[in-house]
Parts: C-alpha cells; structure tokens; sequence
C-alpha cells in the first residue's frame, strides 16, 4: 500500500474504505504527531476511529471534533480529513497550529455514521440515520442527533421509527453515540466540542432541547461571531450565529447540548456552505472552497480554547 | 439502489404561525414520505422538504390550499445524483 498522502484528491467525496485508508496514510506520515485510535464499532461491525493529534505529555486538555454524524453530508466528511491533513502538514510551520498543538490535543472523528455513511454510497443517496435494527419494525435506524442524553424525548424528535428524526429507544441507545460518550467521559479533559455538519449555513451553539440562553451566553455568542467573520473573510460565505433553538429550530437529543451540560463549554455546530440549491449534495468541486473556509472559523474557536482555559 | 427521479425538494415560507401548525401536520402524514431537510419552527426561517415525486400532487395542493408560499429549490434530485456519480467516476479515473 502506498503510504503517501501526497496523490490522495481532497476535492473527491471517498468511499469509506478509501477514507480509512487515507487515515492510515496520514498517521503513518507524521507518526510522530498523528495516530489513529479505536474508540468503539459501529451496529455493523465497523471500526469507529478517532485521529489523534498530540505532541506528547500525560493528561493535557484536548479539543473534539466530529463530522459526518448524519451520513448523507458528505462534504463534512470531507472537510475533516482536509482538515486532519492540513493540522498535521502545518505543525511546525504555522505558528497557531503549532502553539495549539504545544498546548492541547485534538481529537477528530472523521466518520462519525460509518454504517450510514456505506449505506448512502450504495443503497440510498438520502440517508441521513444509524443503521440500527429493532425487533417489530420494518423501519431500520435512529437519527444519531437526536439521540444524545439532553432533552431526550422532547420537542424536535420523533417517535416514530420509520421518521428521519427518531429519536431512539432511549439515550444513547446508539453505539455511535454511546462510543462517543464513553470516550469523552473517559478522557475527563476535553474542552471544546465541535461537531460538523452541513446544510444552510449556520454556526449554533446550545441549547436546542430548550429555547433558552445557555449561562456563557455571551462569551459562546462572541466566540462564535469571531469565528463566523473569519470563515467569511474567504470566500464571503455567509454564516447565520445563534442558538440552535433560534438559528434552525427546537431540537431535542443534539449532541452539543449534551456535551455543554456535561461541562464542556465550547460546545459548537457547523452547518456548512450548500449554495442555497444544493443541500448536502454539494458538487465536489467545492469540498475544497468550504474545508478552506471551515478551517477558518475552527481555528477560530481553537485558538480562543487554547487563550482561555477553565 | 434507491432512485430519486422527479423528486423535488421545495423551498417553503410560511408567513404565520399559523402556516407553520400546518406544515408541522405535514410533517406528520407519513404516507407522504417527506424528507424534511429543515423542519418548520417559526415564520423567520424556511422549510426545506424532498417530496418524492408520487406525492408531490398532494403536497402542492397541500400549499396551495393553505396559500402558503413556496419555490422549487431542486427540480429534479436525481438529476443532481446522476452528476455527482459522474464526477465520482470521473475522479476514480
């Protein structure tokens, strides 16, 4: 197997496989900087891994980031491994990525619905769900956002198994979830968590179960505006910043609600760049243009983590 | 593989309260098999739904019968698919 990363086209959407791969690439490169963990597997068997990016020492602070929780967004698949690409490249020669990297760990699952993610490659482009089985039912999976321990079961899900916002049996009934819950609560150091996903343009910070103002209200909303301008300053994508209650509209089970009430602050949702026609079915030539653009206002947030430790 | 010929996403602005208690009922009639992109909440924000293509007679009058305001932000789904597999092909290349 080639271990470059140098031929691999970032401007491409990938299968999963070829994902993984380029994951393999990636820390086999910089193996001093970047590894690749196990955190857990998917209801189908699949490996759920999490990229490491760590200069060394016992117990530092750590960012999360994840992409892909509803399978159909492809280009938040995407962007993440541009955006795993780009720190590693960059440590040692960008002074921010490099302080940060000096400072804190980043964590980043790249396919965080791998079963959903095969499942839009080759049976159904709309799928958005786990691919999760219940007993009695024709309708098979959960929405993965709903599914959190934040407000579970109340507005802005569904009970209703065949719905593409049901919610789940219980909280965390999803071992996509569950993996992730269990990493974070093991890891007892994280202070960001950013998730990725696409659709409408929007920058949201908690709550969505309620449609109230979450107590760092105006550092989140400060943050987030300062992130919004820098990803705009790219290419002039304009993002909407807000609650997600306020930007979208109530919703019950979302994972950022669930990580800032478990304590971790920054707590933040990228909805990508669509073009207003698209949707998620954003052509490839703009995977690119919008990971740029992403990066921007990660970094942002990042470097804001970084300045303000609590 | 599952095919999305015909199927239109529609691009919805509700100018009410109102009109939103009436796409939230939408939502629920699932023989309709809706594919809410952005769920109704409230008259500020639009409402992005992929009607398959049998069901998009019963939607449209749905609207109409309302006067509720809407545009088609995709004509044809799976002609967006059909590019995308495409360029996927072309990129493999």
């Amino acid at each position: 197997r080639e271990r470059s990363n140098s031929n691999f086209n970032y401007g491409a959407y990938h299968s999963l496989e070829s994902i993984y791969t380029a994951m393999d690439d990636l820390a086999a490169e910089y193996h001093g900087l970047v590894s690749k963990l196990q955190i857990g597997e998917s209801y189908e068997k699949r490996p759920l891994y999490v990229l490491k990016f760590s200069t060394g020492g016992p117990d530092r602070p750590a960012i999360w980031l994840d992409a892909g929780i509803h399978a159909r967004e492809w280009v938040t698949q995407a962007t993440a491994l541009w955006t795993a690409q780009k720190i590693a490249s960059e440590y040692g020669t960008d002074p921010s990525i490099t302080s940060l990297l000096d400072t804190m760990d980043i964590f980043l699952l790249v396919v965080t619905n791998p079963d959903g993610y095969v499942y839009s490659h080759t049976k159904n482009r709309m799928w958005r769900k786990t691919r999760s089985k219940a007993a009695g039912s024709f309708c098979v999976g959960v929405d993965p956002n709903r599914n959190w321990d934040a407000g579970f079961g109340g507005p802005g899900s569904s009970d209703q198994r065949c719905s593409d916002s049901y919610r789940g049996p219980h909280a965390n009934s999803e071992v996509e979830v569950k993996s992730i819950v269990d990493f974070i609560k093991n890891h007892g150091n994280i202070k960001a968590f950013l998730t990725i996903h696409s659709y409408s343009q929007l920058l949201m910070y908690p709550y969505g179960y309620k449609c109230t103002e979450p107590a760092d209200y105006r550092e989140l909303d400060t943050v987030g505006k300062a992130a919004a301008n820098a990803l705009t300053s790219l290419h002039g994508t304009s993002f909407k910043v807000g609650t997600i209650c306020s930007t979208i509209y109530q919703a019950s089970g979302g994972s950022i609600d669930w990580s800032y009430d478990f304590g971790i602050k920054y707590s933040f949702a990228f909805e990508l760049r669509d073009t207003g026609r698209y949707g998620f079915l954003l052509p490839a030539d703009q995977i690119i243009p919008t990971a740029e653009e992403t990066w921007l206002g990660l970094k942002s947030i990042m470097e804001h983590v970084r300045d303000h430790p609590y | 593989m599952e095919t999305f010929s015909g199927d239109q996403v529609l691009r919805i602005r509700a100018s009410s309260d109102d009109q939103i208690d009436k796409l939230q009922l939408l939502e629920t009639l699932e023989h309709l098999q809706l594919d809410f992109w952005l769920h109704p909440s409230n008259p500020a924000l639009p409402v992005d739904i992929r009607v398959p293509f049998g069901s998009l007679q019963a939607v449209r009058a749905f609207l109409g019968y309302h006067d509720i305001k809407y545009s088609i932000l995709i004509e044809d789904v799976q002609g967006i698919l059909n590019e995308e597999k495409q360029e996927m092909i072309s990129n493999q290349r």
